[in-house]
């Protein structure tokens, strides 16, 4: 399974919809700083159900929501989707693909869909649980976050190891 | 019969002390799994009044107190990480520079992705301590996990650009609008980063 | 008649809008000083039974909010820093990328720096999240400001070693022993980091 | 005021005497990772009154004495001298220079000495006051520390200017 494409509209600096297709091996993001790569960080971890907005720097969840700028408004509404590509997994059963995604208004409405249907989050969590991304996508590591692996206490990296497990 | 969690645990703890030795040429490491011991509670005894041992201290106490010496409710369950570098006396983690740090985390999350792979993994500026040659063993092994999950690398550094199959630059427009561009890079048989001994 | 505090904060918020132009061009920021507002203390009233208003809300409740809404106890009195890159539009310092962060971590420092300088600063791998461009600006004013202190800059990039007046070249040998030596590095009429402008 | 020189002995990675003569102007101290930059920084800190350990990456404050090896014993003292060149400065009423000396041993006991002479770090830090160099040394920023600056509170980056005022 890898990730296959990802689409952002309305997201931190991407306000028109975006789309990116990702292949299996080593894909590099680079570019000045401030241009956008981790706001691409943030979308998957943000579509795939992360909970504390401070997780993706904001302070109330509705920071990700494109707020503007130069000759352009706000957008009222943030979406990501991000499709995985699940040929060959355990979790394929039915699809080749599996598509989460996710929206959230100024007003704090937000909704989730898994393969154009609405679900709760928990079916999400449960999709990605059976996909190995656990529950804490310890599989995603965000800027200047890598030290603290080290800096944890012994129970905390336990904890890592027992959610991959 | 062993758990799940152990089976996992076994596997990292053997691909965690070779990752070392890829990451500190001449160093060592090892993961140690804590037992959980049993919480110190203190029981009122009929003990003589000028004695000054510890009421309830079994045996297990000292492993207990050195898992977690600033937290008495700890049960001391958890996985420690020692490393060695070349040359050097086995310390605390905590004096190590910060590049060895970055190098320490990341053979950790790579001993746990060995042992049971996630499909993907976003990396975002994970090399930021690290001077050129530590920059070229990480995206050694990047290259060389890169059969067993896709890697997504966030960097604004060029070197890390060479270990790419594909490259997405990133741009900002006005408006404070993200503009992306990618392009598929041509991967030589001759590998600078891929030593040429199977790995 | 100005506290000391007034007139180096008055100095040190001047220096900010200065140097955030410098860092990042075309945009702008300030610092501003939040007054201390008073504590909202709970007062028990004879209020309607229906009534939801809070009972000891003076004008400057906002403003309490604002400053430290995760924190009651908070009288609001501190520094708020606002920074607008260019093209953007004014939003969370927290949203800032990390490389920003960084910039106006320094420009912050910077500011207070000029208003009253220490006679040295030690910045070690405060440009690890810089990009080249940024680290240029970043070696700018540390070129410009080292006729007001001294400023001892530790780093693992080639870049920044182009602004040094004296290297420290440190190596690791046997028995993990630190070893130093030192180099003047002669600085050219022409220096590519020092604008012909004055600065 | 400037730093003039350094001298240390017996701590982290420099278990036999280093001394490190510095100038006015810029200082770019250079190496691969790991090789004792940072240490440096650590001694300028520790000799200048550091309470805590963990400010200099320890977790007892004898874990800044040089641990040993191969081939190399550990020592039984850290020993870390500070000059700094006070000419034209208010502080130097009687001297040129300033030397700030600290040192610990394996069983805790350690001492300062100012020019030469046993004192109590409440000395050490009013001669520092005198000096512009404040308690909290904000004139040092460590590795990983530029973007604390950015999400401390407000109330900390006045205590900040506070300082240096
Ligand atoms: N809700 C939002 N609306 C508009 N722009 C936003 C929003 N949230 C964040 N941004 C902008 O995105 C930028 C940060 O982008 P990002 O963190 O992806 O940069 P980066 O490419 O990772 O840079 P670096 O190399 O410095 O880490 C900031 O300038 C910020 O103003
Ligand atoms: N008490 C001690 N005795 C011996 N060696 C020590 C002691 N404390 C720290 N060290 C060693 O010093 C090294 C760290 O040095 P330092 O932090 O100065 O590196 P650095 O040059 O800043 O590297 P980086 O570029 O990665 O930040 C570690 O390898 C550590 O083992
Ligand atoms: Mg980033
Ligand atoms: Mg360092």
């Amino acid at each position: 399974m890898h990730l296959k494409s990802i689409s952002i509209k309305g997201f931190k600096s991407f306000p028109d919809r975006m789309n990116l297709v990702f292949s299996p091996g080593v894909s590099v993001i680079v570019g000045p700083n401030g241009c956008g790569k981790s706001n691409i960080t943030d979308a998957v971890l943000w579509a795939l159900g992360e909970q504390s907005p401070t997780t993706v720097r904001g302070s109330t969840m509705q920071d990700v929501i494109y707020n503007g700028g130069a000759g352009q408004k706000p957008r009222r509404e943030a979406e990501v989707e991000v499709v995985l590509d699940a040929t060959g997994s355990a979790a394929a059963e039915q699809f080749a693909e599996i598509s989460i995604r996710r929206t959230l208004d100024r007003d704090g409405h937000g909704s989730y869909h898994l393969n154009g249907a609405r679900c709760r989050l928990a079916d999400v969590i449960e999709t990605l649980a059976d996909a190995n991304l656990g529950g804490d996508m310890h599989s995603v590591i965000g800027q200047g976050k890598v030290e603290s692996i080290v800096l944890s206490k012994p129970r905390e990296r336990r904890l890592l190891v027992e959610e991959a497990a | 019969i062993r758990t799940l969690f152990e089976q996992t645990f076994d596997a990292a703890q053997d691909n965690f002390s070779e990752l070392i030795e890829h990451l500190f040429p001449g160093g060592r490491g090892r993961l140690r799994l804590l037992e959980p011991t049993p919480k110190l509670v203190p029981v009122p005894m009929a003990t003589a009044p000028d004695s000054d041992a510890p009421a309830a201290a079994p045996a297990a106490a000292t492993e207990a107190d050195e898992a977690d010496p600033d937290e008495p409710g700890d049960d001391g369950a958890g996985i420690e990480i020692e490393v060695t570098p070349a040359g050097k006396a086995s310390r605390r983690l905590s004096l190590l520079s910060g590049g060895e740090k970055s190098l320490v985390a990341l053979a950790f999350v790579f001993s746990v992705f060995l042992a049971r792979p996630s499909p993907f993994y976003i990396l975002d500026e994970v090399e930021a301590a690290l001077d050129d040659a530590n920059i070229d063993r990480f995206l050694q092994l990047v290259r060389r996990f890169s059969d067993r999950a896709q890697f997504v690398v966030v960097t604004h550094q060029k070197r890390t650009m060479d270990a790419a199959d594909v490259l997405y630059g990133v741009t900002m427009g006005s408006g404070g609008i993200s503009k992306v561009i990618s392009r598929r890079l041509p991967r030589s048989e001759q590998d600078p980063l891929e030593p040429t001994a199977a790995a």
